[in-house]
């Protein structure tokens, strides 16, 4: 059994990319089978997952979701999955902001993905899907292939702010039938600095208002440079801690690696 | 005569609501009337200029939008436009995501902005836009409707690489004709912490890269946490400076009033 989740949250960089691919390859760390798909045109976890140039790919998401639209077979997974060491990927490049369009006309246009991820996921254990930062037709194909959802928030103001619109927007996608099972996993709290008085007001105020009505994750990704570096250089964050040899280095970012690790 | 600058980036979480309202708070500053637009369905600009609810507001940029493309009468500005100390502002909320889809149909979808701000613009000196983090309808109907784009960018590497398509994406809205007349107003770097050696390795690949291209503003805006606060309070920055009383408070901002007033 796969169990499909889609990474959504409308805010502009929450921390969306980063945890895809981290509990991705926390995920494979652990023996499973992941396919991580990009569902944004910016193509970051396609870049964070060591494609150079994303824009130079034959095939992408696009390629897929395009020849479904248009009822064209779709090509075998080796043309297009690319294989990393402990995930693979679902590419995708700034053609998909065509998709995007071509999908407000589409018949059964919330479901374009789920056709294709029924047709690709039948060798994994978990499909993690990276969604733009909109509530546009892409994250409600997304929400409507998923099992779970994840909402990474970062303690900002408009980040916690935008959850109440995110929320409806899931009661809408359960209500209106576009996926009834779809289950919220939980708030994901990202770029955490407890030390921060304004981190801590925020975390008060996620488990005050949103507390009871959804799960929010023990696990809270603590703020480090070493995250964004490992991201830069196409790594997890695990793979960043094991390539580093200096005890300090090692220690500057083991928090993320074990916050990601117990989130898996 | 009125200049439109439109604030885009598909990035997320760059700083292009922060930017845009102390901007036109500063330009406010300086004696000239402001119009400040919220194309973006989260409605941070609207929430930033202190409408706690916007998805009560009875009229909104959406409104406009919807009337404009089924050629019905648009209402006077006082009925729609919101009055600000320095500043004024047409509120958005998150009716805004029905019109990206009602855009795509629409004839002359380009220039459905344009159109409304020609009406509405008449009595400004400065129309400052705020777009949400795509490069969709909305966005291209910022850069249709703008003589100016200011890009906001954050030293992150994604925010970085993503310079690159939202340049190719101003080229073609000049080369298609949408609007051949516009301008590059530049580059402003945000979240700006000259200590930090990613920041700098990130501002040498923007000048590196970039800077022969496009103009790089002098001004940084300095990453501090009391701009958030300001944000969070709906306060421009230098409103949150004059608010304080402590002189190691007001310091602990100055430098965010000082390079907005310089980049106005
Ligand atoms: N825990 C963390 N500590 C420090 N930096 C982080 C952390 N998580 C993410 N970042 C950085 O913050 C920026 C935003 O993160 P990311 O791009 O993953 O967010 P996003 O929600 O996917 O953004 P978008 O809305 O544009 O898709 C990136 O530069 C990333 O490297
Ligand atoms: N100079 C700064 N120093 C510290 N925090 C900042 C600064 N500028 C912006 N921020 C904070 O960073 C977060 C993102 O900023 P903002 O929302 O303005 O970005 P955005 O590009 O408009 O995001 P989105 O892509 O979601 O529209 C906000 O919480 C804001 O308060
Ligand atoms: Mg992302
Ligand atoms: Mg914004």
């Amino acid at each position: 059994k796969c169990t499909t989740i889609a990474i959504v949250n409308q805010k502009g960089g929450v921390g969306k990319t980063t945890s895809t691919y981290n509990l991705g390859w926390e995920l494979g760390k652990l023996g499973k089978k992941v396919l991580l798909v990009d569902l944004d045109s910016q193509g970051n976890l396609t870049m964070q997952s060591g494609v150079q140039r994303p824009d130079e790919l034959r095939m992408t998401i696009s390629t897929l979701m395009t020849k479904s639209i248009y009822d064209e077979e779709l090509p075998a997974k080796e043309e297009v999955i690319l294989h990393k060491e402990l995930v693979d990927l679902l590419p995708s490049n700034i053609e998909l902001s065509n998709v995007e369009i071509q999908l407000v006309n589409a018949t059964m246009r919330e479901f374009v993905l789920k056709g294709i991820l029924d047709e690709y996921k039948t060798d994994y254990d978990y499909v993690l899907i990276d969604c733009m930062p909109s509530l546009l037709m892409l994250p409600i194909n997304a929400l409507a292939a998923a099992d779970l959802v994840v909402i990474p928030v970062a303690p900002e103001f408009w980040a916690v702010k935008g959850i109440e619109a995110l929320f409806n927007t899931i009661k809408t996608v359960k209500k209106k039938h576009i996926n009834r099972k779809l289950v919220i996993g939980g708030i994901l709290i990202t770029k955490y600095t407890p030390k921060l008085k304004s981190t801590k007001e925020m975390e008060n105020i996620i488990m005050d208002v949103f507390g009871e009505r959804i799960h929010v994750y023990d696990s809270k990704i603590p703020s480090l440079s070493k995250v964004a570096d490992a991201g830069k250089l196409s790594l997890s964050v695990r793979e960043l801690h094991d390539k580093f040899t200096i005890k300090r280095e090692k220690e500057s970012i083991i928090k993320a690696v074990e916050s990601y690790e117990s989130l898996a």
